[in-house]
């Protein structure tokens, strides 16, 4: 399957929120979420991968923008208390870049191909998200414009 | 923005697999990812959360097809004892169940609608991974209809 990408998009209006160790059962995800969208917060990536204790509890991570930051806190910083999280961190030291494409699924080098050129411009990949059309990295803020330079050269050997 | 649900589709090929406490630095997503491309192993999700811990380590969790699951086995095992890793997990109990539409972004309720329809019917989320056009759910293999069913009801009340 011939897959084409499309070209290396951004976003540095990102805050990275994780909420850490909540109770890994079902309603929780729905708990957040419907949380921040009744106070009509937009939600960019939601990253939640595996349970890293042998408690039954796990880390969930999202993206909001620069804006929406204090009031998410608020409405997070309530939510990890009455579900007695380990804790919140809000990082707004990030920046999104993804390469966007079309038939990611059956070209496994593609995933490589993007790593490496950031691992070849130094810069490490914080947050990683896919799916079929895009891979979503979050990286360093100040390097957003190294990384798509770097990921554009790669794919694209301006 | 008006979000355009146009479906919810799932696979039951899944693996997942997680390698547990990889080094946290440039150039540890490329090695992984192409070992796995250059034996060919397609890749499904990738989903990198947060650092867990004190230590510069970080989880790398991925889904491959069942079909694949020995080889990448392999690759993977060599891989964790050379980055001196801290295991690695394969969870052949999986299946993915995603949202699919256009324009999720600025839609804040598309997700939580979602991951409300899996709590409603009792189904806990393993692991989350988003696009643009995405919301991807692991879940336990065996409730991947239900679930499939539970979100449909949810967007298009049949
Ligand atoms: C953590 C969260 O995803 C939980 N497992 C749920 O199903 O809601
Ligand atoms: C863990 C892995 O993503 C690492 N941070 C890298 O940049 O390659």
């Amino acid at each position: 399957k011939e897959f084409i990408i499309r070209g290396v998009t951004h976003d540095d209006n990102v805050t990275k929120i994780a909420i850490l160790g909540v109770p890994d059962q079902p309603g929780i995800a729905y708990k957040i979420f419907s949380a921040l969208a009744k106070a009509n917060i937009d939600v960019d990536m939601i990253v939640q991968s595996i349970r890293n204790s042998d408690q039954n509890v796990i880390d969930m991570v999202f993206t909001v923008t620069k804006t929406d930051l204090h009031q998410v806190k608020a409405i997070i910083d309530d939510i990890g208390k009455e579900m007695e999280t380990l804790g919140v961190i809000v990082d707004d030291n990030v920046a999104k870049v993804s390469a966007v494409g079309a038939g990611m699924l059956g070209n496994p080098g593609i995933a490589a191909n993007m790593f490496g050129a950031l691992a070849k411009a130094g810069i490490n990949i914080e947050v990683i998200s896919t799916s079929e059309i895009s891979i979503s990295c979050l990286i360093q803020a100040d390097k957003v414009t190294e990384a798509v330079n770097a990921i554009h050269q790669c794919f694209f050997k301006d």
